[in-house]
């Protein structure tokens, strides 16, 4: 099943 | 030092009350363009971000940046003591350890005044790009939390797909499935009730219901709330906190990824 990817994958950590 | 006003205190009170179980202690950073707050939940999948822009305030007064450091709970309950139509009047130092929080009713016949105690808060900052959305949808607040709610009665999770024949909410679970399509609507007499589409590529993505049931939280603030896709980045769901451009309520929600 489909897995919940987290914002850091997304976004920069400044 | 910060000095800022706001008319109603009904604006922070549905702020604090719709992000409080997403996240739970924060900075209000202020500067003089206005209050901004970032923080993302536990286990960084939803990130809230708030903007009060100084012209939401009169007076607005902050002569250097200050984080203000605050528990959500201990803040909600200060602001129990205010009335929505109060006047709000938030106050700290240029390196404070304390929030002076002042609320006036209307007719300046009670004032209460409360100091919350601040804290340090070390919070990871992420920067957002600028993003043109495949698809941008612009409907009442209330259906959107209908959506989210009823369909989180069969499922976990819902797949939001924006085509030429609208938006669709799909969501499967152990009872059975459901799906709730949406399509541009115009009402002459009642705007509030529209529910406009823009849509450049189609898009279809997989999201965690149990966080956009938190984001609805917000509806009480606007009528409207705007939802924005594209492919393969996360979800922003936006509420605007004032009539003044700028000022808003967002929340990103990072999507389910492959099968």
């Amino acid at each position: 099943s489909s897995q919940q990817s987290r914002l850091e994958g997304f976004f920069k950590v400044m | 030092m910060l000095e800022a006003r706001l008319d109603q205190a009904e604006i922070l009170k549905k702020v604090v009350d719709a992000i409080k179980d997403l996240v739970q202690d924060c900075n209000f950073d202020c500067n003089d363009s206005g209050i901004a707050l970032q923080a993302m939940d536990n286990s960084h999948v939803a990130l809230v971000s708030m903007n009060l822009q100084a012209d939401s305030f009169a007076p607005y007064r902050c002569d250097r940046n200050i984080a203000l450091g605050v528990n959500l709970t201990s803040l909600t309950k200060v602001l129990r003591a205010a009335q929505n139509t109060d006047i709000l009047t938030l106050r700290a130092l240029d390196a404070p350890d304390s929030l002076n929080l002042v609320f006036e009713s209307q007719d300046k016949d009670r004032i209460s005044e409360y100091d919350l105690k601040l804290m340090d808060i070390d919070q990871e900052h992420l920067g957002i790009p600028e993003t043109e959305y495949a698809a941008t949808i612009k409907m009442p607040s209330v259906e959107f939390r209908r959506i989210c709610t009823d369909l989180m009665a069969l499922s976990e999770s819902v797949t939001i797909e924006a085509s030429k024949d609208g938006i669709k909410f799909t969501c499967s679970g152990d009872i059975g499935n459901g799906s709730v399509t949406l399509r541009q609507h115009t009402n002459v007499e009642n705007e509030k009730e529209n529910i406009e589409i823009e849509l450049s590529e189609p898009v279809a993505l997989t999201f965690s219901l149990k966080y956009l049931v938190n984001f609805c939280k917000a509806a009480g603030l606007s009528n409207t709330v705007t939802i924005c896709l594209s492919n393969e980045v996360p979800l922003l769901v936006s509420y605007a906190l004032t009539s003044k451009a700028g000022s808003n309520l967002r929340f990103y929600l990072a999507p389910k990824i492959g099968d």
